[in-house]
C-alpha cells in the first residue's frame, strides 16, 4: 500500500460537502424539510470507518450546506433491526405529521420493513424517534428471498385515497420493485402487479419513485399525478453499484409504470445514470419549502478501506442537487446544485481565453482546493465546419470516456476543458474535459469527461476515466461547472445533463501546490474558454449546541 | 548413560549389519549416516518450527489484514446488502498478494 502520511490525508476531508466527524457512512436516508429545518438522516457505522454495526446518524441545516450534527437518531436495538437499522424514507401524512419506514436486518438476518415516527413532533431538531410496536410491519412475501427485500420509499397517494409505496427485491436475475398500498402504514395490500421489472439486471435496492413536470422547472410534490407529469423510476444496482433513472408514465389504477424508451429501461447497460462517476444509493425528497425536489447521492471512496482506517473516516454525501425534467430534451433529468451553495462564494476571477490547439494554460486563482468553476466553451467556428464538411472524417460510433485513452488522446476538436486538483508540473492532475466528434448524419456527439488516471502518485487508488455522451442542442454553446472540494470533484455538462462525480487523492497537488489549468488537447481545433472561478468557503459542519437555535442561514 | 542407552538400539540394530559387513564397513563410518541423520532431522527440526514460528506469526497478522479487508466486504454481502468495499482495490490488492 502507498505510504500515506497525516499532511496528505487530513487534506482530503472536504470543507463544503456532508459528512461526519469520523467513521463510516454510506447511504442518505428520510431526508424532509420540517418546522424550518433541513433534516439529513444516514447510514452510519459510529464505530469505524468501514461498513458494519449501522445506525441512523442526524444532521440539520437551514439550507442544505451548513449542517449540524446530531445525536444518532436510531439504533438496532429491537429483534427486527438487530443487525442494522437501514436505509428509510419518509412521507408527510395530510396532518403534517411523519411516519418513517425503514429496513431493518432483523437477529436472524431476515429484511423486513419497520415503521417509525418522532416522539415529540413539537421538537423542530427531531431529536428523538419511536419505533412502532407492531413492527415489522412487513416481512418478505411468499416467493422474495429473505436478503432480496429492502429500502422503501416515500408513500405517495393514490386516486382512492389510499398510501402507496414500492420496495426493490429481485425474481432470479430480474430485478423489480413490488407494490403495497395502506392507509396507516401499519397494515399492507400487496399487489399482485409489479409497478415495474427488468430481466437480468439483478436486485434493485433504494428504488426512488417520483413525478417530474413536463413544463415547469419546480419539483413536484411525490402524490402529484396528471397530464402534464411524467414519472421517474430510479434504481440502485446491487450488481454493478450504479444508480440508473428512466422516464416513463405511471398508472394509478393498477400501480404500474412503463418506460418510454425500452431501450434505455432501468438497469440495463444502456440506461441513463444520474451521475457517471461514483454516485450510489440515491434518494430525492419534494422540499416543501422552495417548491423543489432534492437528490441527495452517496458517494463513496475510491482508495483502499487500510487508508480510509488510517484516516478515520470514508464517504461523503455529494452536494444536494435539484433534479428536474430537461423540458428542451424530454429524455432526460438535469440536476444542478442547490442554489444555496453560491452562499460559500468568496472572491472570483473572470477569464476569457483562446487556446489553440495543444495548449496548456495555468489558470491563477492562487490555490485551487475549494473552488466553484462556471464555464463557456466555443470551438473556432472554421475548425468545425472544416471537420464536418470533411466527408473522409466517418462517424465516430465507438468513442467512450472510459475506452479511448482520456485526456490525452488527441482528437479533432477535443479534448479540452480544465485540469483540476494539479500540481505545478502536471505530474498529478484530474483532467474534466469535452470532445467533440462526429456522430450520425454528421451531427455533433459531444462527451464529457473527468479522466482521474493520473490524479495521484498512489497506487492504492482506483483511477477510472469517467462519462458519457451530452446533449448538446441547436445553438447552444459548451458549458460546464466544476465543484472542487478537496478529494472529490463534481462536475456537471449542459446545466446537469450529465453529471460525473470522482474522488481523487492526490499527494503532491495539495494545500498551497493545487493548482488549476486549462487545456485544448485537440489537433485542429481553436476553443475559446469564458470562464469565472470562485474560491469556496468551508461550510464549518459541527456539532449542534443550543447557540445555534435560530441562527438564520449563513 | 541415557544417552548412551539411547544410541544402543541403533547400533544394536545396525549391528547384525555391521556383522554382515563388518569387513567392508569400518565402526567409524558406519557411525557417520547416524550422525548425519540427526544433524539432518536436527536441522529439519529446527527448519520445522522455524516456518511454523513465521506461518504462526504471519498468519496473525495477515489474518488480522484479511478480517480488516475481507470481513468488511464479506460482513456486508453476507449480511444481504450490496458491497461496500471499493472491490477493485481489494482486487488490486489481492493481486499484489498472489504475486
Amino acid at each position: 500500500a502507498f505510504a500515506w502520511n497525516n499532511t496528505m490525508l487530513s487534506w482530503q476531508r472536504t470543507a463544503f460537502h456532508f459528512q461526519p466527524e469520523k467513521n463510516w457512512m454510506n447511504d442518505p436516508n428520510g431526508p424532509l424539510f420540517y418546522k424550518g429545518w433541513y433534516h439529513f438522516f444516514y447510514q452510519y457505522n459510529p464505530n469505524a470507518a468501514v461498513w458494519g454495526d449501522i445506525v441512523w446518524g442526524h444532521a440539520v441545516s437551514k439550507d442544505l450546506i451548513h449542517w449540524l450534527y446530531l445525536p444518532i437518531a436510531m439504533v438496532p436495538d429491537q429483534w427486527y433491526d438487530a443487525n442494522g437499522v437501514w436505509t428509510g424514507s419518509a412521507t408527510f401524512l395530510d396532518d403534517g405529521s411523519i411516519v418513517m419506514l425503514y429496513t431493518g436486518s432483523t437477529d436472524k438476518f431476515v429484511q423486513v420493513q419497520n415503521l417509525a415516527y418522532p416522539d415529540d413532533p413539537s421538537d423542530p431538531l427531531l431529536l428523538k424517534w419511536a419505533k412502532f410496536s407492531g413492527n415489522p410491519v412487513l416481512v418478505p412475501p411468499p416467493g422474495i428471498g429473505a436478503k432480496d427485500f429492502r429500502d422503501p420509499t416515500t408513500a405517495w397517494k393514490t386516486s382512492t385515497g389510499k398510501w402507496r409505496i414500492t420496495i426493490g427485491s429481485k425474481i432470479n436475475r430480474t430485478g423489480i420493485s413490488l407494490i403495497y398500498d395502506t392507509t396507516d402504514f401499519k397494515t399492507y395490500e400487496k399487489h399482485d402487479t409489479l409497478l415495474h421489472q427488468v430481466p437480468n439486471t439483478g436486485m434493485w435496492e433504494c428504488v426512488d419513485f417520483y413525478p417530474v413536470s413536463k413544463t415547469q422547472v419546480n419539483g413536484l410534490d411525490t402524490s402529484v399525478n396528471g397530464p402534464d407529469v411524467k414519472h421517474v423510476i430510479k434504481a440502485s444496482m446491487d450488481d454493478t453499484r450504479i444508480d440508473h433513472y428512466a422516464i416513463g408514465t405511471y398508472y394509478d389504477s393498477n400501480g404500474t409504470w412503463v418506460p418510454d424508451n425500452p431501450s434505455i429501461d432501468v438497469g440495463i447497460s444502456t440506461a441513463l445514470r444520474y451521475d457517471y462517476g461514483k454516485f450510489y444509493a440515491s434518494k430525492t425528497f419534494y422540499d416543501q419549502n422552495k417548491g423543489r425536489r432534492i437528490l441527495w447521492g452517496w458517494i463513496g471512496e475510491s482508495d483502499s478501506e487500510d487508508a480510509d482506517v488510517q484516516k478515520g473516516w470514508s464517504s461523503v454525501q455529494g452536494i444536494p442537487r435539484t433534479v428536474v425534467l430537461d423540458t428542451r430534451t424530454r429524455k432526460n433529468l438535469v440536476q444542478w446544485p442547490v442554489e444555496e451553495i453560491k452562499s460559500l462564494r468568496l472572491s472570483s476571477n473572470k477569464f476569457d481565453m483562446t487556446i489553440g490547439p495543444g495548449t496548456v494554460v495555468p489558470v491563477d486563482v492562487g490555490s485551487a482546493t475549494q473552488l466553484d468553476i462556471e464555464a463557456e466553451f466555443e470551438i473556432k467556428t472554421e475548425d468545425l465546419k472544416l471537420f464536418f464538411d470533411d466527408d473522409s472524417v466517418e462517424a465516430d460510433k465507438k468513442f467512450s470516456c472510459e475506452t479511448s485513452g482520456g485526456s490525452t488522446a488527441r482528437g479533432a476538436l477535443g479534448p479540452f476543458g480544465f485540469s483540476v486538483l494539479a500540481d505545478e508540473s502536471l505530474s498529478e492532475q484530474t483532467p474534466v474535459y469535452f470532445y467533440v466528434t462526429k456522430g450520425k448524419h454528421s451531427k455533433l456527439k459531444t462527451v464529457f469527461c473527468t479522466d482521474t488516471s493520473r490524479s495521484t502518485m498512489a497506487n492504492d487508488v482506483v483511477k477510472p476515466i469517467y462519462g458519457s455522451f451530452v446533449p448538446v442542442l441547436k445553438g447552444e454553446k459548451l458549458t460546464m461547472r466544476i465543484l472542487v472540494d478537496h478529494s472529490i470533484v463534481e462536475g456537471f455538462a449542459q446545466g446537469g445533463r450529465t453529471c460525473i462525480t470522482s474522488r481523487v487523492y492526490p499527494t503532491k497537488a495539495i494545500y498551497g501546490a493545487t493548482k488549476l489549468f486549462l487545456f485544448n488537447n485537440a489537433i485542429d481545433a481553436t476553443v475559446t474558454a469564458s470562464f469565472k472561478v470562485w474560491q469556496m468557503n468551508s461550510a464549518f459542519i459541527h456539532p449542534y449546541s443550543q447557540d445555534d437555535i435560530g441562527v438564520p442561514s449563513r | 548413560m541415557a544417552s548412551t542407552e539411547a544410541l544402543l538400539p541403533v547400533t544394536s540394530r545396525q549391528d547384525p549389519l555391521s556383522e554382515s559387513r563388518s569387513d567392508q564397513i569400518p565402526e567409524t563410518r558406519q557411525r557417520r549416516p547416524i550422525k548425519v541423520h540427526l544433524a539432518v532431522y536436527s536441522g529439519l527440526l529446527l527448519i520445522a518450527l522455524y516456518v511454523a514460528l513465521i506461518v504462526t506469526h504471519d498468519g496473525s497478522t495477515a489474518q488480522h489484514g484479511a478480517k480488516d479487508e475481507t470481513s468488511t466486504e464479506s460482513r456486508a454481502r453476507l449480511a444481504g446488502v450490496s458491497e461496500k468495499s471499493n472491490d477493485r482495490v481489494s482486487r488490486l490488492s489481492d493481486d499484489r498478494k498472489v504475486e
